[in-house]
């Protein structure tokens, strides 16, 4: 379960990450 | 919505983001921009944390929509110039009042956001050594000016 619950804290964390890029056009 | 406890460091930009909203909305965007980019770096991995931020990003691309058209916005060399010259107008403000010996929690207030201000900056790169020195400067009279009047002392 805690491996579960890293991995979907990871893939938010990427998401956050692509949406801040795409935000500020730095992509 | 609540700021949870380990963003504590950015609740204040987030409260003046909240401020700003009906009055200065490019103010607002990037205050929220600061405190969503602080808070990544502080924790986007306790579920409080990252549910905060993403309802911080739903708003702030929200806003990035409905100001399309603000050039403060779509280009961020315009918005850099936006908040320096509101953050400094608070500064010199404030700075002016202190001279003049006029001591009210309004002069603080201004004090204190320009100094927020100025943290919000860094969104846009490293911070000039004399917006840091103002930075130093705001924050250490707005507390300094808060407590002589705390204490029903004069300030020097």
């Amino acid at each position: 379960t805690g491996t579960l619950a890293s991995s979907v804290a990871s893939a938010e964390q990427d998401e956050l990450s692509q949406r801040l890029a795409k935000l500020r056009d730095q992509i | 919505m609540a700021v949870p406890p380990q963003l504590k460091a950015v609740q204040h930009h987030y409260k003046t983001a909240l401020e700003h909203d009906e009055r200065d909305p490019v103010v607002a965007y990037y205050c929220r921009l600061y405190a969503m980019q602080t808070g990544m770096k502080l924790d986007s991995k306790t579920p409080e944390c990252r549910k905060f931020l993403m309802k911080l990003m739903d708003q702030l691309e929200l806003m990035k929509k409905e100001l399309s058209t603000n050039e403060s916005i779509s280009q961020e060399i315009v918005g850099n110039a936006h908040i320096e010259n509101y953050a400094l107008k608070l500064f010199f403000y404030a700075d002016n009042e202190d001279r003049s010996g006029r001591f009210h929690k309004n002069m603080i207030k201004s004090f204190y956001t320009s100094s927020l201000l100025l943290d919000v900056l860094c969104v846009f790169g490293e911070l000039s050594e004399e917006n840091l020195q103002h930075r130093k400067y705001a924050r250490w009279k707005s507390t300094y000016i808060h407590n002589c009047l705390k204490n029903g002392e004069t300030p020097q």
